[in-house]
């Protein structure tokens, strides 16, 4: 079956992209 | 024509990309920070997780160890990978035994996904954050304003998600129609992106020029 990115998709791996990220808000 | 690897999937590359460790159903991937990247695929034994099988790959892509911890008696999960045994198989991209394609672009997947997600160029302007992604050709860029307005731009599709938290998604079509605050902010997001790639070209020019150590990611500006 095909592979699905959404199965990487966790709490985990959201916080780990926050932290690239880190979206700033004034 | 017998099938390759390369017909279905690119060799990966996990250049500076952040190490971490994830976990899903039956395997665990990891970006080492050597730049390697491991998939650890994982079997249930008396309610134990044992790693019974190991690709390591290399930084970019063309080198795949595998192996089969405790000579496939299997390891106990551990928090990083269990270490190579001597006189591992090795191979390259292009001779990888076909059983092995399935992992291997299981792993490229997942790096294709940090890659999404990874900047390499951050660019502050007076309103907003701009950051071309790792994941060319095309990067994605994130365009963050203070303001709390982001505008998101993948393959050809733009995502905006405005201050109110209202969101919608433009698929190629032209910004004309839009309101005309909201073309304020496509404009401005627009010649933000142009800067990132202007900045991206000019920087990859003298990083080829010194070939020194790498210069991305780089950053540009401060938010005001």
């Amino acid at each position: 079956d095909d592979i699905d990115v959404e199965e990487f998709f966790d709490d985990h791996l959201e916080a780990y992209f926050e932290q690239l990220i880190q979206p700033e808000v004034m | 024509q017998k099938a390759t690897l390369g017909s279905v999937v690119s060799p990966l590359t996990a250049h500076r990309l952040k190490p971490i460790r994830q976990k899903t159903k039956n395997a665990v991937v990891s970006i080492l920070d050597t730049g390697e990247v491991c998939m650890e695929f994982l079997k249930e034994h008396r309610s134990q997780e044992l790693v019974k099988e190991v690709l390591r790959i290399s930084c970019d892509g063309d080198v795949i160890a595998v192996y089969h911890p405790n000579e496939g008696r299997g390891f106990l999960l551990d928090d990083r990978p269990p270490a190579p045994p001597e006189g591992i198989c090795t191979y390259n991209f292009d001779n990888l035994p076909e059983k092995y394609w399935k992992k291997y672009q299981y792993a490229a997947k997942f790096v294709q996904l940090v890659r999404t997600k990874t900047p390499k160029v951050t660019f502050y302007t007076r309103y907003a954050k701009c950051m071309l992604m790792e994941n060319s050709p095309p990067a994605d860029v994130e365009i963050c304003f203070y303001d709390g307005t982001k505008i998101h731009k993948t393959a050809g599709v733009t995502h905006v998600i405005e201050k109110s938290g209202k969101s919608f998604t433009l698929k190629g079509e032209s910004e004309a129609g839009l309101k005309r605050e909201i073309q304020a902010y496509m404009a401005h997001a627009n010649e933000g992106h142009r800067i990132c790639l202007a900045l991206e070209c000019a920087v990859l020019e003298e990083e080829k020029r010194s070939g020194s150590a790498p210069f991305f990611p780089i950053i540009v500006g401060r938010k005001p």
